[in-house]
């Protein structure tokens, strides 16, 4: 099974 | 004060057609660079980032920088009253409450102005670095739709694969299985006909099809589309806007548990 990743874990706030 | 006037208005549209479908409300941000947009999905997968230079612009006045939030439902009714060869003028004053679309016929016989309500927006803008990509991959943005199309008929995810064979999408679903391979080729009449793989190293990476079929939307926009892989970032899908700058999707991938 996969899990969908998120965009936040990879480019942070600025 | 801000007017920012648009000979090609189609383009206005499109981007907006590529866009409203990924995300609900985004803020436009205006400054003397041009005219952009950061916006994340509501799930937090996927990311837009949309450049118009103020080059592009027959005319750009913007004199302080101004964040601009909208319903992008809202603003695409307001540009589909506008005709295709129209030149669109947007329009909004320092403090205002509310965005002008002015609508003029190619033979200024006819104008039109719409005024739309902004709304406040508390969203997050992300820092994006630069990153070397294992693999980059462009091919016509009518081909990649199309292969995007065909696999969700099948599978609900797009493994993405590239080697020095090519390109592979591949895709399994209760029905079975499908693999798409492109290779490259630069031997065509038109250059925007071509594939091209820049490979590094092979990579291989997993999608939900649900977004990049969204990314597509933005086809109009441009004859190729470039898509950039690397096992630890999230894909970019980049149309670039002719002379004005592009629109960039941003997916995380699928990992193994």
């Amino acid at each position: 099974t996969c899990i969908q990743r998120r965009i936040l874990g990879y480019f942070s706030r600025t | 004060m801000l007017e920012l006037r648009l000979v090609q208005g189609s383009l206005l549209k499109k981007v907006l057609e590529a866009i409203r479908e990924l995300v609900t409300d985004a803020n436009f941000d205006c400054s003397a660079t041009g005219f952009s947009l950061q916006a994340m999905d509501s799930s937090h997968v996927a990311l837009v980032a949309l450049l118009l230079r103020s080059e592009g612009f027959e005319h750009y006045r913007c004199d302080r920088n101004l964040s601009m939030g909208m319903n992008l439902n809202n603003v695409s009714k307001m540009l589909r009253c506008a005709g295709n060869n129209d030149i669109i003028t947007v329009k909004a004053d320092d403090g205002s409450d509310t965005v002008t679309f002015m609508f003029e016929s190619p033979n200024q016989d006819k104008i039109a102005d719409f005024e739309m309500k902004l709304m406040d927006i508390d969203s997050e803008h992300l820092g994006i670095p630069d990153a070397e990509y294992q693999a980059i991959v462009r091919m016509p943005s009518s081909e990649f739709a199309r292969i995007c199309k065909d696999l969700s008929s099948i599978g609900d995810t797009v493994i993405i694969s590239v080697t020095k064979e090519g390109v592979k999408f591949s895709t399994a679903g209760d029905i079975g299985t499908a693999n798409i391979v492109c290779r490259q080729n630069k031997t065509v009449d038109k250059p925007e006909e071509a594939t091209i793989i820049e490979m590094q190293e092979p990579v291989s990476l997993t999608f939900a099809l649900r977004y990049m079929n969204s990314f597509t939307k933005a086809t109009p926009l441009s004859e190729t589309v470039t898509i950039s892989l690397s096992s630890d970032l999230p894909v970019v899908v980049e149309y670039k806007i002719a002379e004005m700058g592009y629109i960039r999707f941003y997916l995380a991938p699928k990992i193994e548990e």
